[in-house]
């Protein structure tokens, strides 16, 4: 976060709405809190506002604050983060600004949320083991009557579920209905390819990670002096000396070649590796270098432009250039080199979604884009628990109180300080309203540099200062969320049960589609092999000025023939709602395609943007 | 008569919170021992859920958790399962 908020273009003066921040209350489901951080001091802080209906229940040797005005704790003794991932996502939303931090001189800054003025609830539901089910659905129970404004949950299953199995999916169900948000980061199976987002509900913002423009690179000089550039969040200097190379191959006393080779747990003889450097060929063999007492180690890693802190002098090169270390090490009789400490460069390339990050389409509902936006999640310095390992390998025993991580996990407690920033704006608006501005408002993405496109980032780049104006919401009216899951064929006594009163589906149901939810981005899917043409429709709520006059926009796609009817909406009124119709004609596509476009709605001030996915998988 | 080791923790979920006059742990209590068909479920009842919603959470046998999920009332049974830091 010491670059995150500007790299959005969200820097230290834009204009805040104080009083009515500090009243806003970000909900945290995660791993609990460090409540003694900076991050969370309460100097400067009133009384919780009077909303607050929630306690302080964080166990043993845990106090609440002003800033920190309740935690609860689940399954476990203490609601003390002791994992550093609570503690980071916490700040990261709501954090105060925090000067002068770094790690160990990288990334020098101001720490800071997205609100910092506003209060944070810690509910405590993950340890080492993870994070029960039955836990997280308590959290929702208890966050939600607590009385706060909106929830994080940087908490995700191995695969999506239906909406009736999804503890998340259902905790954020009555959320929405009692008008809180809540944001859950997208998973981070990306690199298993399409339909990995375990996200899916439309009542969440499901939230993928991007990079930002400041990229951690580390270099590795080799005696025959060339230099080769890798990534790691390396801490350590070796002082300009070189060290002997080994390959964990030859250090292993006891295990197999396809072991020994990258280095797992338990293979390298401390003896063999005592103040060298040793090639692992994947990137965990770091743990075991460190714990066999290697003095640093080259890593091979198929994940680019992303670092990750090591315990050790380390770094984790590309396939070639690992291979280029292993060609000079078997081709010199005395091969050495020397890790450079990790440093910053600009990267021209961002907002890239990291690899890591899950892609759609969505896997229960088709025609619902998840994820819905794109963040900052990759290398994050937030603030951090002192009782973890920065590495998170537990030989490394440094302890810091601000560190550097990534995942999925990083970028939605972004969009939820977003999410609080423009509630400070529009404290009346439904939680559908604010999903839409933040929606609607993103930054568009370069599809060059993100080939999954809308699967990648959904509507783009979280833009926080546009979306605090959008001119236009697509609001859900009460009811909605329930006619949306008569689309997808629950039954009657199911939608009274979990409505809690008499709703029922529309007689005609069952020609209800789920296209037709009223999402600021438009899917569907269509067979593969048949020409298709599909309709959408969308009704918009005016939020920005009232006599205005939106023209519609459409960006260009030669396999989409895209008409909207009414080309031009007037508003005569503010709240007034005005609805139009999408029609969207192409040729056949192949299994597993997609094509996108986009449309805007404009008014010569306000872009309201929303993609348009047409797409075969089943 | 399911052994107790069989049991895993399930999630009984009822939906929203009823209207009017409603005591959501003797009824959690009242559908475990109809599932039971005993009058101490205690042990077995882990957590009521009864601030935002209804449901519960309790250690179940595969086949107590099918009765369960067809009793009136019950919109879903579902195993907990361990979810993940992101």
């Amino acid at each position: 976060t010491t670059r995150s908020w500007d790299f959005m273009g969200f820097n230290e003066t834009v204009k805040r709405n104080l009083t009515v921040e500090s009243d806003v209350i970000v909900g945290v489901i995660d791993s609990g809190i460090w409540p003694e951080s900076e991050s969370f001091s309460d100097e400067g802080f009133g009384p919780p506002p009077k909303k607050w209906k929630g306690s302080c229940k964080g166990g043993q040797n845990f106090t609440c604050n002003n800033k920190l005005v309740g935690a609860q704790v689940y399954g476990q003794d203490s609601a003390r983060d002791t994992e550093g991932h609570g503690t980071h996502t916490a700040s990261t939303a709501a954090g105060n600004n925090v000067e002068d931090v770094s790690f160990f001189g990288l990334a020098k800054g101001t720490a800071r949320g997205g609100v910092p003025s506003a209060r944070i609830a810690a509910y405590k539901v993950c340890s080492e083991e993870g994070c029960a089910s039955a836990d997280i659905l308590a959290a929702f129970d208890d966050a939600i009557a607590d009385g706060v404004d909106l929830i994080t949950i940087s908490i995700g299953a191995d695969s999506s579920s239906e909406f009736y199995q999804d503890p998340i999916a259902i905790g954020a169900f009555h959320a929405a209905e009692k008008g809180i948000l809540v944001m859950q980061s997208a998973g981070n199976s990306g690199t298993s390819g399409p339909q990995s987002v375990i996200s899916v509900a439309p009542w969440k913002l499901t939230v993928a990670a991007s990079t930002m423009d400041r990229l951690f690179i580390d270099k590795v000089v080799l005696g025959n002096g060339e230099t080769l550039t890798g990534f790691s969040i390396n801490s350590f200097s070796l002082n300009r000396t070189k060290f002997p190379l080994v390959y964990g191959l030859q250090a292993t006393s006891d295990c197999d070649e396809t072991s020994a080779r990258i280095c797992e747990i338990g293979c390298l003889n401390s003896s063999l590796v005592k103040n060298k450097i040793v090639l692992c060929d994947e990137f965990g063999g770091q743990e075991e270098a460190h714990v066999a007492g290697a003095l640093g180690s080259i890593l091979q890693t198929s994940i680019d432009n992303v670092s990750f802190v090591v315990p050790l002098p380390a770094l984790a090169l590309s396939i070639d250039n690992y291979d280029s270390v292993k060609s000079y090490l078997s081709s010199n009789e005395q091969p050495e080199a020397e890790i450079l400490k990790s440093e910053t460069i600009e990267d021209s390339a961002a907002p890239v979604v990291a690899s890591f990050s899950s892609r759609g389409p969505n896997l229960i509902v088709p025609e619902i884009l998840k994820p819905d936006i794109s963040a900052p999640g990759v290398d994050i310095l937030a603030a951090y628990s002192p009782a973890a390992s920065p590495s998170s390998i537990a030989t490394d025993e440094r302890r810091v109180k601000y560190n550097i991580i990534s995942g999925t996990s990083m970028s939605c407690p972004h969009v939820a300080g977003v999410a609080a920033y423009v509630k400070t704006f529009h404290p009346d608006w439904s939680p559908s309203a604010i999903k839409s501005a933040l929606m609607t408002t993103a930054f568009p993405m370069d599809p060059s540099n993100n080939p999954d496109g809308e699967f990648a980032y959904g509507s783009g780049h979280v833009n926080p200062v546009k979306a605090i104006n959008p001119g236009l919401v697509y609001d859900t009216v009460k009811g909605d969320n329930i006619r949306f899951l008569c689309s997808i064929g629950y039954g009657e006594g199911t939608i009274r049960q979990i409505s809690g009163d008499n709703s029922s589906c529309p007689e005609n149901s069952e020609n209800l589609l789920p296209r037709d939810f009223n999402y600021p981005s438009l899917t569907a899917a269509v067979p593969a092999g048949d020409s298709f043409t599909v309709n959408f429709h969308r009704t918009v709520t005016n939020v920005g000025v009232a006599r205005s006059t939106y023209n519609v926009e459409l960006s260009s796609n030669s396999k989409l023939d895209v008409k909207v009817t009414p080309e031009v909406l007037s508003f005569k009124s503010l709240k007034e709602k005005k609805s139009y119709n999408v029609t969207v004609t192409g040729q056949a596509l192949g299994n597993s395609s997609m094509l996108s476009t986009s449309l805007v709605w404009s008014d010569g001030t306000h872009s309201v943007r929303s993609p348009i996915v047409i797409h075969t998988y089943e | 008569g399911a052994v107790e080791e069989d049991r895993k923790v399930y999630i009984a979920y009822l939906g929203s919170l009823p209207g009017g006059e409603y005591f959501p742990s003797s009824h959690h209590s009242s559908m475990l021992q109809a599932v039971f068909k005993q009058s101490s479920v205690a042990n077995y009842l882990i957590r009521s859920y009864s601030r935002s919603f209804n449901g519960f959470a309790a250690k179940l046998s595969d086949e107590e958790a099918k009765k369960l999920a067809s009793m009136k009332g019950v919109v879903s049974v579902f195993p907990s399962k361990v979810y993940y830091l992101q």
